[in-house]
């Protein structure tokens, strides 16, 4: 699901508020 | 003790809210009843006035200088009509992108959320942010209109719907719901505990480990029952009433899904933003 979902996986990974 | 729990929990939540969403409804409905020491927000109303605002969608300060700029469009041409709407459509998309990074970070500082299998917190977040993000419109909207920009602009609900097909049907149902959704009165204390239960909702089709789910919800939902209980004593059966609006709004994120799909059949030029086309591939 991770791998169908990459950028909101790295939303979810990311420490820093997102930056879209 | 467990009641000061669930007090800092809303408490919590609220702060995490007021951090990642830039336009709060108390905000916005200073804005729209003309309460507020800034300007009024531009007007959206016809082609003409899209044109002359269009350059300020997504931007959070409007120069005051440029606000009645005449620019001289007699008539609006129909294939210009056709590019501009297509401008604007892709202009509400990169801040719907930019709304979905914001409830993430909200969804993040759900106590609990990021403990989740890493797979569940995905799948949670596709179901859910179409869902917040409509229950985010509601305070922007009245019955003539919404807010947009960050409350900078305010476009009307007559010329969203004289926007060719199928861009005229989609904020219809948006509008509808609004209306009633406002009747709730619900202020931004209310909200952030109510996007948090949306989030976590365990019954979202893939969920690989659902109890954990379930026990954060349930706490979060102890919290929102008793936090309108002290927010609005003389309201009846609101929490009940708060949670019937999500069934309603998994009926208008299909539906908008669907308008997504016809609007991709229908438009060659159509492209739409990657973040927005993951979440609704194979969402319903």
């Amino acid at each position: 699901l991770t791998e169908r979902h990459k950028i909101l996986h790295r939303l979810l990974q990311d420490s820093s508020p997102a930056d879209g | 003790p467990e009641a000061a729990d669930l007090r800092a929990l809303a408490k919590h939540l609220y702060e995490s809210y007021l951090k990642n969403f830039p336009l709060t409804k108390a905000k916005a409905r200073a804005i729209l009843s003309g309460k507020t020491s800034d300007n009024a927000p531009f007007v959206v109303h016809d082609m003409k006035s899209l044109l002359e605002g269009e350059q300020f969608i997504n931007c959070r300060q409007i120069p005051r200088q440029d606000h009645h700029r005449h620019l001289n469009v007699s008539s609006v041409q129909s294939d210009l009509q056709r590019e501009v709407e297509l401008r604007f459509f892709h202009s509400c998309q990169s801040r719907s992108a930019e709304a979905v990074s914001e409830v993430t970070e909200f969804a993040k500082s759900i106590p609990g959320f990021l403990n989740l299998d890493l797979n569940d917190q995905v799948t949670l977040l596709k179901y859910a942010v179409i869902e917040v993000l409509i229950i985010m419109m509601a305070p922007l909207m009245n019955k003539d209109g919404t807010l947009i920009s960050y409350g900078q602009i305010f476009m009307t609900r007559e010329f969203l719907k004289s926007l060719r097909k199928p861009f005229s049907d989609m904020m219809e149902p948006k509008f509808e719901f609004s209306v009633k959704f406002n009747m709730l009165e619900l202020d931004d204390t209310d909200m952030a505990l109510f996007f948090a239960v949306i989030i976590l909702s365990g019954d979202r089709p893939g969920l690989l480990n659902v109890k954990p789910i379930e026990d954060l919800q349930e706490n979060v939902l102890h919290s929102l029952e008793l936090h309108l209980k002290m927010n609005h004593p003389d309201s009846l059966h609101l929490f009940a009433k708060v949670l019937q609006k999500m069934t309603d709004l998994r009926q208008i994120v299909s539906d908008h899904v669907h308008f997504i799909q016809l609007l991709k059949e229908s438009e060659i030029n159509m492209c739409l933003h990657p973040l927005l086309q993951e979440i609704m591939k194979d969402l319903y």
